[in-house]
């Protein structure tokens, strides 16, 4: 479902260059459970926008479910992006004026879902991660680690074939860290998604079929 | 040097009460290397905020050094807050619009430290937690990983006798979190700061001297 050849990624900061992915060559299958490993800093979070389409990669290719990206339009691009990758951020991004229901609820609007069906499947996935409780609050209003879960809830709910996890239990307990993982493993088997999973919690790679690891921006 | 006494806290929205702490009761002594443990929305942030002087309980009493909190006038908590405590956010909460320099020496201006001395440690404090080729950097252009440090090098720069941390190592593979739990008790044994480290991370807890566990806003 996701190739890359020669992946390259440079961020420029006025005259300094900052190296952070060097020659990235993957080949993930459709519903791969994949874990991303390195220290901090060693490109991760960088090697994921590229992978979900948020980012742009400096130099090589990158071909979703075979074609190669650099042909699309933007708009193509987008497209994708919104339909077929659910993305969780390290930094979770929730709207902070919406609420947590209205923020998890959001991606089905763009998929022109009923409204019965939205509810439906915005209260259920709310409950699987275990935050239907706090549906009408603000974002600012929850604990750290009821936002993660938002955050997840948010990229699950239109069940798309890949998902990309930045961090995901990095602030979980460890019960609500399995029920979490137990849930991204059931819609693996359920609906074959892929997840690509950037994690240095042992808890969560331990549960990946296979460990990619990255080491100042290049494969080890 | 820190002293609660059938704390509770009531969060108001609107209608709805929400219960955050019920009758907490702690006694800590300088020097203390504490983990306060507890499922995701158990009440440490909440908790946490409290015994930093962020936010106010709503029954009980605080005690910071024998003084009753509820006796001082704003003026004066905010002094003790920014002369005694050191605060490392869930969130981070960097100054976006800061360098992560000015992030982390910002501290020391309310401090009326010499321009030289304040170079001096911000430099040092910065190389300690291994984000000084970072310096220039606004905080949205650098890692996740990274950001956390730079919460800490701020909360850590003045060496404050009280550390309050929420989640410092959510975001940090190992060989990084080591080094930080080693700075931290290098700072515990060198000035007797004491640390309140809200955490769920099992490599922070076990190096801490005692544990705390809340669970529904009470203690266990
Ligand atoms: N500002 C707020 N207004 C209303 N409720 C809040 C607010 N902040 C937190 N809460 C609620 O209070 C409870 C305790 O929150 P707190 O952030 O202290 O939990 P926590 O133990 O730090 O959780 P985590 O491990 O997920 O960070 C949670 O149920 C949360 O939803
Ligand atoms: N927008 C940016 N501009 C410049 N440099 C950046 C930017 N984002 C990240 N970097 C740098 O690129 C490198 C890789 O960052 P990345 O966020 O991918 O690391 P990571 O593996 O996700 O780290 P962590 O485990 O700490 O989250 C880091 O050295 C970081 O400072
Ligand atoms: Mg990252
Ligand atoms: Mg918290």
């Amino acid at each position: 479902i996701l190739q890359t050849k020669n992946l390259g990624k440079i961020y420029e900061m006025g005259e300094i260059k900052i190296p952070a992915l060097k020659d990235i060559n993957l080949d993930l299958k459709a519903g791969s459970f994949v874990a991303l490993e390195g220290p901090s800093g060693s490109g991760k979070s960088t090697l994921l926008n590229i992978c979900g389409l948020l980012d742009k990669q400096t130099t090589g290719e990158l071909f979703f479910n075979d074609s190669n990206i650099t042909d699309l339009t933007a708009k193509q691009i987008t497209q994708i992006r919104r339909d077929k990758i659910g993305f969780i951020f390290q930094g979770f991004n929730l709207v902070p004026v919406m609420s947590v229901y209205d923020n998890v609820e959001y991606p089905l609007f763009l998929n022109n879902v009923s409204n019965k069906k939205r509810r439906l499947q915005t209260i259920d996935i709310l409950k699987k991660v275990g935050v239907a409780e706090y549906a009408k609050h603000l974002p600012d209003k929850i604990s750290g680690g009821q936002k993660q879960r938002v955050a997840i809830a948010r990229a699950l709910i239109k069940k798309p074939p890949l998902i990309i996890a930045d961090e995901p239990t990095a602030n979980l307990d460890t019960k609500t860290a399995t029920d979490i993982i137990d849930l991204m493993h059931q819609m693996a088997a359920e609906y074959k998604t892929t997840f690509i999973i950037a994690t240095h919690d042992k808890r969560m790679s331990q549960r990946c079929d296979k460990i990619i690891k990255l080491e100042d921006g290049a494969l080890k």
